[in-house]
């Protein structure tokens, strides 16, 4: 490794996209904002640096899309070639600015893999922002020459060699093992948390009518950035990628919610919006799409936006399979291109095409074993990977296998 | 020549190119004076090591090939050794 750059002396820094890629249909400005929040969140789930997004000027990291001669003494050279540069810490007013290529065509998740993946490629020049300098080593996100496509956000893993070089320099953060190893699955050096939940609500005594995680027929179960939220009127339980319970007490949906209203006493359906990572919520006829915690304006709308039909929906998923969103209702079920915004024709189908997956579902959803379960009553069915049946020996007790529950 | 079959063309996308990415100082701007075949040699080498390639010192095909990968645009020596290098020059 070459000698360290220079680093940031505070740890909070602040970000913002002062301009956008060209118009792309599957890569949208919200899609750029989570691409360029998971990428940073990437350094900061392995350090004590943490960022946050903001509005001015005068952001420490500003992001741009730019072509050609840019006046920085780094010029872009249209496709192919240099796609990206960062400026390290120090005492430059450019210092973290990070520059794209606009003549690359960038995706995110590109099927075929063409084009210029970027979600990685913004990993590797934020490694600059913060003070990283080029690598030879094979396992490094810090090569100079772009390796393809890393998969996705939500589950990258920076390699040991990466995750070295930044705790030298700025130390490990207080939620990473120190004895953390390469290729040690039992040592994840990534916090589960994802979304932010601050202590004092999950400490709120639920009331007296909070039901019991270990009887209760779930009105709606989603995995949502990695984690499991299982929901019960008014209240839901939260689990982490590694399947843990953040609390045995559930905690108040409106309350960790933003904009639902207060009045809520349950959910119908929970999924997590592939492209853009929005999270959508439904009951009876309408729905709100949040981002993050926060409900957005304009919400909620009539479910006809999807094309449903005027009855609600049971369960509503992403199959890992297609990246499409299924909607199921009593014996059917839809499949929606959540990228195209339309529901896709020659819908809706018997829901007995999923073999074993009965019907009148309480709700589904994927998960990052690479299978989809749906969940009904006391009970779950697990489908593998993109078969379209119910693996052998299901259904399963949910609360002994996911809550905890003898 | 760096190698037989090199074209003068992709000779001088060689030269920019290592001296773009930090391993060979540019032409000297008042002389114009380029560098040695040494200095050039020894550029290659540690260009090739860097990106995994065997090191031949000429700049043969597998070399050309790589140089022409997308890459980041900051150069693979850090501004410390790049000044270093400037200051020898």
């Amino acid at each position: 490794a070459l000698v360290a750059q220079n680093k940031w002396s505070k740890r909070h820094l602040s970000w913002r996209i002062r301009t956008f890629p060209k118009e792309s249909p599957l890569l949208g400005r919200d899609t750029v904002r989570a691409l360029m929040y998971y990428a940073l969140k990437v350094w900061s789930d392995i350090s004590p640096l943490n960022f946050h997004e903001v509005a001015g000027n005068d952001a420490d990291i500003q992001i741009d899309f730019t072509k050609a001669d840019h006046n920085d003494g780094y010029p872009f050279d249209g496709p192919g070639g240099t796609v990206a540069h960062a400026f390290f810490p120090g005492e430059r007013f450019t210092a973290g600015d990070t520059h794209f290529d606009d003549d690359e065509a960038w995706t995110f998740r590109s099927p075929d893999s063409h084009g210029m993946d970027l979600f990685a490629v913004a990993v590797h020049e934020f490694g600059h922002a913060i003070g990283l300098a080029h690598t030879s080593a094979i396992e490094s996100i810090m090569r100079p020459y772009y390796q393809g496509p890393v998969g996705d956000p939500l589950k990258y893993n920076l390699p040991y060699e990466d995750k070295v070089r930044v705790w030298q320099l700025y130390g490990v953060s207080d939620s990473v093992s120190h004895t953390a190893q390469p290729d040690d699955p039992s040592q994840t050096a990534d916090p589960p948390v994802l979304l932010d939940l601050p202590e004092n609500r999950s400490t709120v005594p639920p009331a007296r009518d909070s039901p019991d995680r270990c009887t209760s027929h779930f009105d709606a179960v989603a995995q949502i950035r990695g984690e499991a939220f299982f929901f019960k009127g008014k209240y839901f339980w939260r689990l982490t990628r590694e399947k843990h319970l953040v609390s045995l007490r559930p905690a108040q949906i409106h309350r960790f919610w933003r904009g639902l209203p207060t009045n809520l006493d349950s959910v119908d359906a929970v999924y997590e919006r592939p492209g853009d990572h929005k999270i959508v919520f439904f009951k009876g006829l309408k729905y709100w799409i949040f981002k993050d915690n926060n409900v957005e304006e304009g919400y909620p709308r009539p479910i006809s936006d999807f094309g449903l039909p005027m009855e609600g929906v049971d369960a509503a998923f992403v199959w890992l399979h297609n990246d499409k969103t299924y909607f199921f209702k009593d014996n059917h079920y839809w499949r929606y291109d959540d990228h195209l915004r339309r529901m896709d024709l020659g819908y809706p189908k018997d829901s007995t095409l999923w073999k074993g997956v009965p019907p009148q579902l309480d709700d589904a959803m994927r998960w990052s074993d690479d299978s989809s379960y749906f969940f009904k009553g006391k009970e779950y069915w697990r489908v593998v990977g993109s078969d379209m049946e119910v693996e052998a020996g299901y259904p399963r007790p949910i609360g002994k296998d996911w809550l905890v529950c003898t | 020549r760096a190698a037989p079959s090199l074209t003068a063309e992709q000779m001088d996308m060689g030269v920019d190119w290592l001296s773009k990415y930090g391993y060979l100082p540019p032409p000297d701007p008042v002389t114009g004076q380029l560098q040695t075949k040494e200095a050039l040699t020894k550029a290659i080498k540690a260009m090739q090591k860097f990106g995994g390639l065997e090191e031949t010192g000429v700049l043969d095909q597998a070399t050309l090939g790589l140089m022409k990968t997308p890459r980041c645009s900051l150069p693979d020596l850090s501004e410390t050794e790049v000044m270093v290098g400037r200051r020898r020059r």
